[in-house]
């Protein structure tokens, strides 16, 4: 699965994410990658995230909107809702992986709970950063 | 005027550690670099959201060594099955496609969904039409092949056969 999130200088958000799902998955299996609010969302009020892992669960936990929601509800930040999520949420029920997620100021945050996501990063400054492991 | 910024992340679909190769990590950094370097050349331009991280999943798209457009597993079948999905943080519109096979950038089959109908997700020949319609590039099955997810997939299905449960969550990963 690949993705991307970003936030722009007017402050919009977006987010985009693509896949061919599982190795040997069984044909018309669809996981979290096109659900809206599971592997993909956006919303400028929040964030913008985008998925990869497990996917089942990401469905049930409705992964990307939920961390929208932590913000929008608790008052979190970026990191705190989407750490909660990936190390909580899904880590505690099978739910392996990690999202990119943006909000519009432009903070990112890229939390997984496996042992490694491939992911890359770069700001207004320029400064480009790829990572494999952490 | 706010400061952009822009992430990218880009599965590889049954890789295990073990199998990572320097060749292999040097590829995925070049694959990442440059889908970062698609993205931020149109927020750099004052470009929005939506188009930069369009690109950016465009060229990881392109990139063989990533599940996703050229270079997407295979399902038990043998064959290829791409999902997309797109979304506008300023309007919430949205668009997706399932279980798709032909456009050469699923993601702007996703597009095209969001921007040229009603709907938020289609499935099956309407998607294809739809893409189609907004005269997105396709490409037959020799393009999206992949020796690499093609041995992933007889590994895959000789360990089935052999009736060997495995636990790795790396192989759940797209």
């Amino acid at each position: 699965t690949v993705g991307a999130v970003a936030c722009d200088t007017h402050g919009t958000v977006a987010a985009a994410t693509s896949t061919g799902g599982m190795t040997a998955k069984l044909p018309g299996r669809v996981g979290d990658t096109p659900l809206i609010g599971s592997g993909t969302f956006a919303d400028n009020a929040t964030c913008a995230v985008s998925g990869t892992g497990h996917g089942e669960v990401f469905i049930r936990y409705t992964a990307a909107s939920e961390i929208a929601a932590r913000m929008r509800h608790a008052g979190q930040s970026l990191e705190d809702a989407a750490a909660h999520v990936v190390m909580h949420d899904l880590a505690e029920n099978d739910g392996s992986g990690g999202v990119i997620a943006v909000d519009a100021k432009g903070n990112i945050t890229m939390p997984f709970n496996c042992d490694g996501m491939y992911r890359g990063r770069v700001t207004q400054d320029g400064a480009f950063e790829t990572f494999i492991y952490r | 005027m706010k400061r952009f910024s822009l992430a990218v992340h880009g599965g590889a679909g049954t890789i295990l550690k073990a199998n990572l190769t320097p060749e292999l990590e040097t590829g995925y950094h070049a694959g990442l670099r440059a889908a970062l370097d698609a993205g931020h050349a149109i927020l750099a331009a004052g470009g929005s959201a939506l188009d930069a991280v369009t690109a950016a999943v465009c060229a990881l798209e392109d990139e063989p060594l990533f599940n996703a457009g050229r270079g997407a597993v295979f399902t038990s079948d043998g064959k290829q099955e791409m999902d997309a999905a797109v979304m506008d943080g300023a309007t919430r519109a949205a668009g997706a496609v399932g279980g798709i096979f032909g456009p050469r950038n699923p993601i702007r089959a996703a597009r095209a969904v969001m921007e040229h109908t009603d709907h938020v997700m289609l499935i099956g020949p309407n998607a294809l039409n739809v893409a189609h319609a907004a005269d997105l590039p396709f490409a037959e099955p020799d393009y999206f092949f992949t020796q690499a997810r093609w041995d992933a997939l007889q590994s895959t299905l000789e360990m089935r056969s052999e009736g060997c449960e495995d636990d790795d969550p790396a192989r759940r990963h797209g």
